[in-house]
């Protein structure tokens, strides 16, 4: 049973791609066939894993764009063991003006995802900062979703509203969408306002809170720049730690 | 002379709506007469100014979404001599796909801008993480854009695709977009990433990065939870030192 999972959140900067690619990682180093899709134009999961998207000929534009086209087509390897991409290209910023006015827009990467289902334990969806169509196809083709937020004002305003539409996504599209997670990102022990943020969190939205806790971390910050997830970046470091344990925490869902 | 000054930046969370509010802040200080408008669905401008979206009847959805509104109908006061704010609500979300296919779509906020131009000295647009058509709307209506990015890997990434946009917008759209400045922000002089990044903008972007850094301070994260500007929330801190000293950068280019 294929596990697909949406990473997603309009607030920017939250933390989205560096779950995606970490949590990825280490699912992959625990025995799990793990395929990342990049839905952000800005292609940060098909960069943070040393892919040049300016170099490739296919992506995941062309998934949305051409009818006859086929994911098993478009998928990179990384230099991990179990781990695959789809990667995205800049084009993919035309996607959101094109698929606009189409019938069943929002149904194209679920109809495109199936083939592909037996062969993958997970498959994470890292989204760009909207609500637009590329989010709307990822819930729509997803049993899961991971919220990041981090520690700060304005990323808990968001929250409610983002939670309302993914409950209207379930009812009208995906009655598959069991899981949706809240992840704490970039908590940074030394100031209160992390705490306040973290508290306010845990009184709000306590049931859909994960137990793990994503620290600030510099090392995570810097991965991305050796084109490598953390987990080979640098082993053993509090952002390593973190990331290894949401993995674990994911795999325990699989029970339930 | 009215100067229209787009904050924009696909990359989330480098910085957008907290130069937009600060650095208006510090010009209305400084006696000029600002307006900041909220392009942003997630209303984090209008929320860090302390105002409250969802009891607002009007707001800037109505500038876009009824050919008869006016932009002085929907402006708000701030607690601040000389700051007022068209703040944003969460409907805002559907004016992308509401205006896709309409033509001319990239020229509204210009035409319900006009009247007000004589009435202020700066209008600055807080742009959301997308390169849609409310940035493109932003971009078309401006003299000038800032550019916040933080010294992070991604957001090094962004920055050529963004440039080459802004020219297309220059000389398909709007030959007055004159001033194009990259700002420093969230600057850890802690960690080497800062200064490696850091150094990376300023061998390839030298003539567009602005002279002003603004520091990571927590100050800056803070202030918005209490709706008050920097300069209110904490003056004297290293947060409204920067911002201060970017509002005069930013009016020392009148003279130019
Ligand atoms: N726990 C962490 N500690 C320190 N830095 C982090 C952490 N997580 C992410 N970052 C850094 O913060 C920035 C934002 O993270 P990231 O790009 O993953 O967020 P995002 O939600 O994907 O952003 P976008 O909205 O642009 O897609 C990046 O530069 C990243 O390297
Ligand atoms: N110099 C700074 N030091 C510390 N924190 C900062 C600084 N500037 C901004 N922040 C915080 O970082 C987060 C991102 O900043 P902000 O929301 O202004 O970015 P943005 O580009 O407007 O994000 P979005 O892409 O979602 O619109 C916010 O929580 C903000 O309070
Ligand atoms: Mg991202
Ligand atoms: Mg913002």
């Amino acid at each position: 049973q294929t596990r697909v999972i949406a990473i997603a959140n309009p607030k920017g900067g939250c933390g989205k791609t560096t779950t995606t690619i970490n949590l990825g990682a280490f699912l992959a180093d625990m025995n799990k066939k793990v395929l990342l899709i990049d839905l952000d134009p800005q292609c940060n999961a098909s960069i943070g894993l040393g892919i040049k998207p300016h170099l490739l000929n296919f992506s995941v534009y062309d998934l949305f764009n051409n009818p006859e086209s086929q994911a098993n087509e478009i998928i990179c390897p990384t230099n991990l063991l179990n781990l695959e991409v789809v990667p995205a290209k800049t084009s993919l910023a035309d996607i959101e003006s094109k698929l606009r006015t189409q019938k069943g827009a929002g149904f194209i990467l679920k109809r495109k995802l199936e083939p592909l289902l037996l062969k993958y334990d997970y498959i994470l969806l890292d989204c760009n900062p909207s609500l637009g169509v590329l989010t709307l196809n990822a819930l729509v083709c997803s049993s899961g979703v991971i919220i990041p937020v981090q520690t700060q004002f304005y990323a808990l305003r968001g929250l409610t509203q983002l939670l309302n539409l993914i409950n209207i996504v379930r009812e009208k599209a995906n009655l598959g969408l069991s899981m949706v997670k809240i992840l704490t990102t970039m908590y940074d022990v030394r100031t209160n306002l992390s705490h306040y943020i973290f508290e306010e969190i845990q009184k709000n939205f306590k049931n859909r809170l994960l137990n793990t806790i994503i620290p600030v971390s510099t090392k995570l910050a810097e991965a991305p720049s050796s084109g490598l997830p953390i987990n080979k970046y640098a082993p053993g470091s509090k952002g390593a730690i973190a990331y290894e344990q949401l993995a674990k925490e994911v795999i325990s869902f699989e029970e339930k």
